[in-house]
């Protein structure tokens, strides 16, 4: 993730944003919806609350407009540019803008929210039976006040349910007429119109009077866009006008014809070659909830992510069921904390800079403080085990570190972590770095493992220490040592376990209080008895059945702090020994606790 | 079926130019507008080499294959729709 230079950032957590204009493409409603569920996505995670008001200079001020809409930053038309928003600040810092030129959807076609009618404003169902003839439009078919209608089933026929679509005939937008439709003919600058237009403007709104005559009455409002109603070109908001003629052609339907970017376009009056009226015809369109709820990211100070499923992703892709990458939270949580969702941390304040022990001189952790009792946080007691009694851990070498400035924190992954004698061990390539929670001396290393452990491979894929003997368990490929101090047995192979040959090596392992620990290899785990050695009949079982909502073939697997962490790529995924993931976060950041 | 004579390509009124740019127009308007050109570097004679070192710039933003070429898959990301705030710089 990326903050703006200086960490821009609100001095307070109560937000306040308002909507100055809406687009004609959606009911005022769902635009509504969308931007407080768009903000919803940070307030989960954050303690920043948004409340939108109606009146007056909001933190976040949100409009729709297009080309230059009075900002100097101008939109382009169609596609291109969907948005821009400015970081957190004063006056146009904070606010969020809206290309209007583009298609506003929810992210899967036009959504028609219906009005009157006996559907309580439900969508309409494109397509629906009305008089055995099926529509995939509103359509004015069976009234006489050419009112367009649809459907808010499949099938008028059978079910009757039916409501009113946007209409400049039924209501208007903003404008000073409280919503009443427009009248036609009426009045403007001594012409009269029979339709909307956009004359007198500048900003490309369609627009009416709602009395006979706006030179006398000044009385207007903005016109909703039907559902036919094309995008962008010169015609934005006017309904397409089927059969059209083109280049001498004639066209019932929606063509690409004329272009090369293969975009359906139409028509707005009977003949483009004399007329040369048209537009783009509607598509998915873009999800207006998030578009938004990136456009806010910036609003609230984040500047765009590398990580391609991040939100702050520059570039737009529809996502059905939308979730927050951890790039996301760990960026939004940098500039404000946490919030009631899972408990990320900022990343640690710099390390102040201690001489590194020489690689000759034994680095003596400094106890900066009191030891503290290890934090048991709720929830997070072994359900399924009796608590261990203690033993004291073996006396064991302080290593001396192989290579100081080798830095654990320029790994991309590891080859294995776990927790040994109460620090976290991290291996990769024949060295390790250790971290304890007890001390706060950050990470310690890098050490050479063939120091401490004599005989194991440089590359390892997963280790363990049996709670109750201290013995620690070593994976490599499909032989495994079990080490006693420095006293090794092995390699032996993994088959004198118990497991068979579908399993090409193990990837982690998880204790499970008295004598067993779980032992996972591709989406497969074994529980082994670490006493006789020996995996327990019914294994192996699927990852997946128990550990639901972690990656199934983690590269690293372990448990630490009475949690179950689950590693792939730069994320883990942290679950309760209730089997509920309480948090996904980086690697680096959250254990390593890298700067 | 064949096309029975060639697609003729209209200009159509209210269209942007930005769409019937040339590739190299396209991606210089792209690179400046998002930060990966500086206007001072737009100006100066050395574009062709602040192109190539550019443009593996926004690869790597992007996530796309650093190849410093202006080739299809940076193309397709350079016309993808996506939010106006530039990636680099303020």
């Amino acid at each position: 993730f990326l903050t703006f230079e200086g960490d821009l950032k609100w001095d307070h957590m109560d937000l306040t944003y308002r909507v100055m204009n809406y687009s004609p493409d959606l009911d005022r409603a769902v635009i509504d919806d969308a931007f407080k569920r768009a903000f919803k996505v940070w307030s989960d995670v954050t303690p920043l609350t948004f409340t939108q008001i109606y009146s007056g200079e909001a933190d976040i001020m949100i409009m729709f407009g297009s080309q230059e809409h009075g900002d100097g930053y101008p939109f382009d038309g169609k596609d291109g540019l969907l948005a821009h928003a400015f970081p957190p600040g004063q006056g146009i810092q904070g606010d969020a803008h809206f290309d209007d030129d583009e298609f506003w959807t929810l992210g899967t076609g036009i959504v028609v929210k219906t009005r009157y009618g006996n559907a309580n404003g439900a969508d309409c169902h494109f397509p629906f039976v009305f008089e055995g003839q099926s529509y995939s439009r509103c359509i004015t078919e069976g009234r006489t006040d050419g009112l367009p209608w649809c459907a808010t089933t499949a099938s008028y026929d059978r079910d009757k349910k039916y409501g009113f679509c946007p209409s400049e005939l039924l209501y208007t937008n903003g404008g000073n007429s409280d919503g009443s439709p427009c009248v036609f003919p009426f009045i403007f600058d001594g012409t009269s119109y029979n339709t909307c237009t956009t004359d007198g403007r500048s900003d490309g709104y369609r627009w009416c009077a709602t009395t006979a005559n706006f030179d006398h009455d000044k009385k207007y409002g903005f016109c909703p866009n039907r559902d036919t109603a094309v995008i962008g070109g010169n015609s934005q908001g006017e309904p397409c006008v089927f059969p059209f003629t083109f280049l001498g052609q004639s066209y019932s339907s929606c063509t690409s014809q004329g272009r090369q970017d293969g975009k359906l376009w139409c028509a707005t009056t009977s003949n483009y070659d004399t007329d040369k009226k048209w537009g783009f015809c509607p598509d998915q369109g873009y999800s207006i909830f998030l578009v938004a709820a990136h456009e806010f990211g910036h609003s609230l100070g984040l500047d765009h992510s590398s990580v391609r499923e991040a939100l702050m992703y520059p570039m737009y892709s529809y996502v059905q069921d939308f979730q927050l990458d951890p790039d996301d939270v760990q960026g939004i949580q940098y500039l404000y904390g946490r919030g009631s969702g899972p408990k990320p941390t900022a990343p640690a304040p710099m390390p102040t800079e201690k001489p590194q022990p020489m690689p000759t001189e034994e680095p003596q952790p400094v106890p900066t403080e009191e030891i503290q009792p290890m934090p048991t946080e709720a929830g997070s007691t072994s359900t399924t085990e009796e608590e261990e009694e203690e033993e004291t851990p073996e006396p064991t070498t302080v290593p001396i570190p192989v290579d100081p400035s080798q830095d654990a924190c320029i790994e991309k992954n590891f080859d294995a972590i776990t927790e040994i004698n109460g620090e976290l061990h991290f291996f990769k390539n024949g060295k390790y770095w250790t971290r304890s929670s007890f001390w706060k001396s950050g990470i310690q290393g890098a050490f050479s493992v063939a120091d401490t452990w004599p005989g194991l491979p440089a590359v390892i894929d997963a280790a363990f220490q049996d709670v109750l003997t201290k013995r620690v368990f070593f994976f490599a490929g499909r032989q495994f040592w079990v080490f006693s101090g420095k006293n090794v047995l092995g390699p032996r192979s993994i088959e004198k376990l118990g497991i068979g040959k579908e399993a090409s090596r193990i990837s982690g392992a998880l204790q499970r209080g008295r004598g067993k620990v779980l032992l996972f290899s591709g989406e497969n785990y074994w529980k082994l008895d670490v006493k006789v050695q020996r995996v327990d009949k019914g294994y192996p079982r699927a990852t997946d059945d128990v550990f639901t909502g972690v990656p199934l073939d983690a590269r690293n697997v372990f448990l630490y702090q009475d949690k179950y962490h689950f590693c792939q790529g730069s994320f883990y995924w942290r679950m309760t020994p209730r089997y509920q993931v309480d948090r996904v976060g980086y690697v680096k950041y959250d254990i390593l606790q890298c700067p | 079926p064949l096309q029975s004579k060639p697609r003729a390509v209209v200009t159509f009124p209210g269209e942007l130019v930005s769409s019937t740019l040339s590739d190299l127009e396209l991606a210089e308007s792209y690179l400046l507008r998002f930060g990966y050109i500086t206007e001072a570097e737009e100006r100066s004679g050395s574009k062709h080499m602040s192109l190539g070192k550019a443009l593996r710039k926004m690869q790597k933003q992007l996530g796309l294959e650093e190849t410093g070429e202006l080739d299809a898959s940076t193309l397709e990301a350079m016309r993808a729709p996506r939010c106006g705030v530039p990636d680099v710089g303020t």
